[in-house]
């Protein structure tokens, strides 16, 4: 009887056991292979403009940084390996979404005009595009408080360690980047980075560095160093950003201490446009995101898919219609203006988010390319092509 | 210009475009500090009629709206307009999402646009959708083609009257991670001999 009691005992604890193997078994290998194919991930993800920089910001997620503190981490990286794209002279906007919450956020952190510019600076625009070379066009740099306000809202880990690995990078023997030494070569570029300041930092003597050219440049290095060490108030109050005003005086800057004392991110609520099964977020104006809104909006009511590209004349069609849109979106950039500084244009986007628009706009699209700019309200020559 | 998307493991996403505006800004260089100052100003150009100033040129209203035609001088605080679009798009009914944007001044909007109708609509993986060819429409509604555009598509759009003028050079690069279901994809663009990565 006892031997039969023991006997079902075991089974019933080998049973357990199995199972409890088979489960842990499963829940190991769905963590190591995910049924998504060889270019999926199981987890998360980072796209940079370069390996090296979305390498340091999925290091920062597997620190168990959060999707923000990975941002920071791969844009102060970007900074260094794409110099002439972005920087911390630069502005910033980011489109933060919380799983938690369910909240999409904005932070605006791009430039703003100084208290002092030159009084006909807009009178300069058609001698200074396409460059737009000198100091009076430089607005006050937003970047790193735009940084600031994103990790106090949304940061995990500490400040300094998301500089920690591009100041590593700088101070590893950094060297140029393919894509840096095409800008540097550029027939275009060439000519103005020589006679700028610029050439001490990317020329050797008369030649612009090559790629895998040792590119020196410590004093970013320390500048991230103080940054991470003591915070973006060195910038924007302090030494550093004493030096920054100093310095780019020279160049005739009229860019002040105060200036980037008062500079501060906008805080704001995403644009929010329903797409199908989908929901866009996108940043308000003056970003660009009631203009994505508006073109994918109006292009959604057209019903395209896989089989609108399967012919020819599908595909002509389907390209026709984006075109027709872009045409009519050219038309409506002038509602892009600040609204904080320009309250005419305070509700200016709102339009462009809804469907009253985007059906008038289907119903003034035909098989015809040939219209009138006007039809478009493009008949003025507005715009510079920049942006 | 640069984009940076990241979708985080608990499903928390963030777009952020960053920019100093035109290839190395201003080309003014702080050396005591290291930093590349922008030329944002720039951007404030956009406003006026191409020949003119600060003088306002008023329009009359067009037929969606009413454009002020005026070209504002600048406030100081001001931030002036702009195509970053860093974006996120939620489908909460799938657990899909799509965390995208990207580089190129003017042509960001065009680029992003043609991505995600891309992927959304017609069928196209992350990949592909960021790799095709785009085109752009300029301000005097002429279309431009990034080279390797379908010939056959730029002959079809010609036949219906569309005008099409030659860019000197194509600057848009996307950056973007798609999670659908348990799967995430990232893609950074070869056009800038980006790569992504995740785990």
């Amino acid at each position: 009887m006892a031997r039969g009691y023991g006997a079902t005992v075991s089974l019933v604890l080998l049973g357990l056991g199995l199972a409890l193997a088979v489960i842990v078994l499963a829940v190991v290998l769905s963590r190591h292979q995910a049924p998504c194919g060889p270019q999926a991930f199981a987890h998360a993800a980072v796209a940079a403009d370069s390996k090296v920089c979305s390498d340091i910001g999925r290091a920062i997620l597997q620190q168990q940084g959060s999707p923000v503190d990975a941002t920071i981490a791969a844009l102060v990286c970007t900074s260094v390996v794409n110099p002439q794209s972005m920087g911390l002279g630069g502005g910033v906007i980011f489109t933060i979404y919380n799983v938690t919450t369910g909240k999409v956020e904005v932070i605006n952190a791009r430039e703003t005009v100084p208290a002092s510019h030159a009084p006909s600076l807009l009178d300069q625009c058609a001698q200074a595009l396409p460059l737009g070379t000198g100091a009076q066009w430089i607005g006050v740099p937003g970047e790193l408080r735009g940084y600031a306000e994103a990790h106090r809202r949304h940061g995990r880990l500490p400040w300094a360690q998301l500089f920690q690995p591009t100041i590593a990078l700088l101070r590893g023997g950094h060297v140029v980047a393919p894509v840096l030494s095409r800008f540097l070569h550029n027939s275009i570029l060439r000519p103005s980075l020589q006679a700028s300041t610029l050439r001490q930092l990317f020329f050797n003597g008369t030649e612009p560095l090559r790629p895998q050219d040792p590119l020196p440049w410590p004093a970013l290095a320390t500048t991230l160093e103080t940054v991470a060490t003591e915070g973006v108030e060195v910038f924007y109050t302090g030494r550093l950003g004493q030096m920054l005003v100093e310095d780019i005086a020279k160049e005739g800057s009229q860019l002040t201490l105060q200036d980037l004392a008062k500079f501060q991110p906008e805080v704001v609520d995403a644009l929010e446009v329903p797409l199908g099964d989908y929901t866009l977020y996108s940043p308000p104006p003056p970003a660009g995101g009631a203009i994505l809104s508006f073109i994918l909006n109006v292009l959604r009511g057209f019903n395209f898919s896989t089989e609108s590209m399967a012919r020819p004349e599908g595909r002509v069609n389907v390209y026709h219609h984006l075109v027709e849109t872009l045409k009519f979106a050219k038309g409506q950039r002038w509602r892009l203006g600040d609204p904080r500084s320009h309250p005419k244009l305070q509700n200016a986007s709102r339009d462009l988010l809804g469907e009253t628009l985007a059906q008038l706009i289907r119903q003034q699209i035909d098989g015809r390319g040939d219209h009138q700019l006007s039809h478009y309200s493009l008949a003025e020559a507005w715009g510079h092509g920049t942006g | 210009t640069s984009h940076v998307s990241v979708l985080g493991e608990d499903g928390s996403a963030v777009a952020a475009t960053s920019t100093i505006n035109t290839p190395f800004g201003a080309m003014v260089y702080s050396p005591r500090t290291g930093i590349i100052l922008n030329n944002e100003l720039l951007d404030l150009c956009e406003r006026c009629p191409r020949g003119s100033g600060t003088t306002p040129s008023p329009v009359s209203g067009d037929r969606v709206g009413g454009a002020p035609g005026r070209c504002w001088p600048p406030v100081p605080g001001e931030r002036s307009p702009s195509s970053m679009v860093p974006s996120i798009l939620i489908n909460k009914a799938q657990g899909s999402k799509l965390v995208i944007g990207g580089a190129g001044g003017e042509l960001i909007i065009s680029a992003v646009a043609q991505a995600i109708m891309s992927k959304l609509w017609l069928g196209f993986d992350l990949r592909a959708a960021i790799a095709a060819p785009i085109l752009h429409v300029n301000s005097k509604g002429c279309v431009e083609y990034e080279p390797n555009f379908s010939q056959e598509v730029q002959r079809g759009l010609q036949d219906r009257g569309q005008n099409q003028t030659q860019r000197p050079f194509f600057l848009n690069v996307v950056q973007a991670v798609s999670q659908e279901g348990a799967c995430v994809y990232a893609v950074s663009d070869l056009r800038k001999s980006g790569e992504a990565a995740g785990y």
